[in-house]
């Protein structure tokens, strides 16, 4: 990627991350739609032999050799049975039985964990710069488990299985599906033996914010991302015929559009369809959009798309506007028409200005790449939002990242959009999406684990949580904003903040946890002997009867706490406790930490005891309990937030804190 | 006979694995095959997993994921799902 390694501190801080000897070794398994190996992002340049340790494969199949694989990409397979035994058999023409990445999805995504540094890289002219993965001397093995008609569990799971017995230290997993309990969740259940075998799962958590609860891969031993823009916008202008002017975005690079004023038409008034406000394939009537500019709802469809069907209807260019469900976040694509995304705000403007214009007109600029914009991050709009509906007492998402227009490599047998009409081709694109923040947390995953090899996985996501920021490093402490919403955005949204790998190197103290940490955690759920087996693997964990279980006393790096109103908590009768254990282990040097919490939530107070932890030397382990007290019931629905830092001066060790009434 | 086969993943307890079998996929091969016993179609094996999980995934039809459900050794017998890219 273009920007992120400059946005996230990286840029000349090499020394923090040793990339020689064992932390050149660390092997990041990419599960999606496989890879392109020709990009430049998979050159390998520079990388001694593959590590003696893997055992991993290059997969020969269609259009792909096994001679495909180098030091960079160190492995490849594919994994299509449960696929085909679902669809049927693939149409070969249209996709590889191989792993060779005919959608540009897996591999945008592994060049992002760890793709090589390459030179002079852009997307028609935009966001031009040195495209490199977050670890670019980590290795990469592709497992394609994607296809065109979806991922299929069986195949991710012989993915996983493949990949873990390969040798890979972290796994990233930028797909998602349905919410089932952890014992019916492919992912989760291959997370679990990932995490038991010392590699770290990072999983997207989905694109189907703003709403609330919309999490995907909630579960506990997985590192679960959302998204976060970064400080890069692509303006562009529309230009109204009553002299207003307003700023959207546009990755349109092909022929220039129109300078003089053009006709303007809503797309609701150019369709004998209720949806045609939306420019749904064959919704636009030709005759009323012919050589004008079309403005456009989001939604339902792909955005890319509406602007094939402008295009295919006649259509000069489009205007899309943005709706309630994505607010003021702007979100860029490579149209094949002249064309700017707008906010809400302004869609809501250009359209009344179309309603009472006898002869509307528009004339749309494209002003290419700006850096530095402010303020930066947002919680992107389509970032999947808290509470976890699966366990409310697990605070998810973990982390945020950059995930909005994300330049990274793309595979040459699709055009920039997806589109079967998109005959361009590309060596990088610009896309959006959970999916492009989880790798980026990947690649700074394989990162620590280069620097801290002994770290297990959780507390490498306890180093990346503990560490990540939730108001603006320049902006003088204001909260990190929601683009839904334009308003301060909260755990439910970013978790415990934006990633900082700088300080995530060392960040002092870190929550771990291990397999058996785990398994007491699905005690508390009161999961069956069984569903524990089938998770663990194993009949020799199970739950004692004489032992007490709580979720609360999960070791996580963050706190959640769920008053239920149904069962009368802190009802009339009087005040409700929660109290939470957790332990600290010092990865750092002797220190005396001292604890500062507070919550936003009128009736609630949190007690932290003891409130100063002393540390003598390193892997020195200390524990304290968290009461959290509520004075009186609430309405359901009612949430309150907080933080809770350990400091010893030097280091910071914060995690969120959220509490809510069901 | 016409009964529509769907992919399950089967969960078995690696333990419990009957002295009879010399390794685990053939003990996999003859769970399935005990369950499709009789019908004109045998059910198919697609991935005998061992690293993140010990069981496998097959074609089943509902009746023989119930029967297989029900063997001893089997821990759990979950419908294939569909994931998408985020």
């Amino acid at each position: 990627t273009t920007r992120t390694p400059e946005f996230l501190g990286l840029a000349g801080s090499e020394g923090l991350f040793p990339q020689s000897g064992t932390g050149g070794d660390v092997v990041v398994g990419v599960l999606d739609t496989g890879v392109w190996p020709e990009s430049k992002s998979y050159d390998d340049a520079g990388l001694g032999e593959v590590p003696s340790s893997w055992k991993g494969t290059c997969m020969a199949g269609t259009d792909f050799n096994s001679s495909a694989c180098n030091r960079k990409l160190i492995g490849a397979r594919f994994f299509n049975r449960g696929y085909e035994a679902a669809m049927g058999p693939m149409d070969t023409s249209r996709e590889s039985r191989s792993p060779r990445d005919d959608d540009g999805h897996g591999t945008h995504t592994s060049s992002t964990a760890a793709g090589a540094a390459v030179a002079d890289a852009d997307l028609f002219g935009f966001a031009s710069g040195t495209a490199r993965g977050m670890a670019p001397k980590a290795r990469v093995a592709v497992y394609k488990v994607c296809w065109l008609g979806g991922c299929f569990s069986s195949d991710i799971l012989a993915g996983m299985d493949a990949a873990v017995a390969d040798g890979c230290g972290v796994l990233s997993l930028s797909l998602g599906g349905g919410s089932a309990d952890y014992a019916r969740d492919s992912v989760a259940i291959g997370a679990f033996a990932a995490m038991e075998q010392n590699v770290l799962v990072s999983c997207s958590a989905g694109n189907a914010g703003p709403g609330s609860a919309t999490l995907s891969n909630v579960a506990p031993w997985i590192t679960t991302v959302g998204a976060g823009t970064l400080d890069r916008d692509f303006p562009a202008y529309v230009q109204l015929g009553n002299g207003k002017n307003y700023t959207g975005v546009s990755l349109y690079a092909g022929k220039a559009p129109p300078s003089t004023p053009t006709p303007l038409i809503y797309a609701g008034n150019a369709s004998n369809s209720t949806s045609g406000n939306l420019c749904m394939p064959g919704t636009l009537s030709p005759e009323k959009v012919q050589g004008k500019i079309v403005v456009c709802d989001r939604g339902i469809s792909a955005r890319v798309q509406k602007g094939f069907v402008v295009r295919d209807a006649g259509g000069a260019g489009m205007v899309l506007a943005n709706t309630a469900a994505n607010g003021q976040e702007l979100v860029a694509d490579a149209h094949l028409l002249p064309a700017a995304g707008v906010g809400e705000k302004e869609g809501t403007a250009i359209k009344s200005y179309i309603a009472s214009e006898s002869k509307p007109t528009a004339t749309i600029v494209v002003a290419g790449t700006q850096v530095d914009v402010r303020p930066s991050p947002l919680v992107a709009a389509f970032s999947s939002r808290g509470p976890n509906m699966i366990t409310p007492e697990i605070l998810k998402p973990d982390i945020i990242g950059p995930g909005v227009n994300i330049l990274a490599a793309w595979t040459g047998k699709a055009g920039p959009t997806g589109l079967a009409a998109d005959t361009r081709r590309v060596n990088f694109n610009i896309i959006s999406g959970t999916s492009m923040s989880c790798p980026h947390v990947s690649g700074l995953a394989a990162l620590l684990r280069s620097a801290h090899p002994e770290w297990s996985p959780a507390a490498v996501r306890s180093a990346l949580m503990t560490t990540a920021y939730s108001t603006y490093t320049g902006g003088a402490g204001s909260p990190i904003l929601d683009a839904a919403t334009g308003a301060a955005a909260t755990p439910f949204d970013y978790g415990a903040g934006h990633v900082d790998p700088t300080r995530a190197v060392e960040p002092g103290l870190v929550y771990d946890l291990g397999t058996s940490d785990y398994v007491d955690f699905l005690c508390a759920l009161k999961y069956t002997p069984n569903m524990i087996a089938a998770l663990a693997r194993s009949k020799s964990y199970g739950c004692a009867a004489n032992k007490t279980y709580a979720v609360a006393n999960l070791n996580y790096p963050s706190f959640s706490v769920a008053y239920s109103t149904a069962n009368g908590e802190a009802g009339d009768s009087g005040a409700t406790t929660v109290t939470h254990t957790r332990t600290l282990t010092n990865v750092g040097a002797a220190g005396t930490y001292k604890v500062d919490a507070s919550v936003s939530m009128s009736g609630v107070t949190v007690d932290v005891k003891p409130a100063k932890l002393e540390f003598t030397a390193a892997g020195e382990k200390k524990s304290y309990t968290v009461t959290f007290t509520a004075a009186k019931s609430q309405p359901s629905g009612t949430a309150g937030f907080g933080r809770l830092v350990w400091s010893d001066g030097k280091h910071t060790v914060a995690s969120p804190i959220a509490i809510t009434w069901t | 006979e016409t009964e529509q086969r769907a992919t399950y993943i089967v969960h078995m307890a690696k333990s419990a694995m009957p002295a009879e079998y010399a390794d685990h996929g053939e003990w996999y091969g003859a769970s399935l095959r005990s369950v499709s016993t009789g019908r004109a179609a045998a059910a198919k094996m697609l991935y005998s997993y061992d690293t993140v999980l010990h069981g496998f995934s097959a074609r089943l039809t509902e009746q023989e994921a119930s029967d297989m459900a029900g063997m001893d050794g089997v821990l759990a017998v979950n419908p294939e799902t569909r994931y998408e890219l985020h």
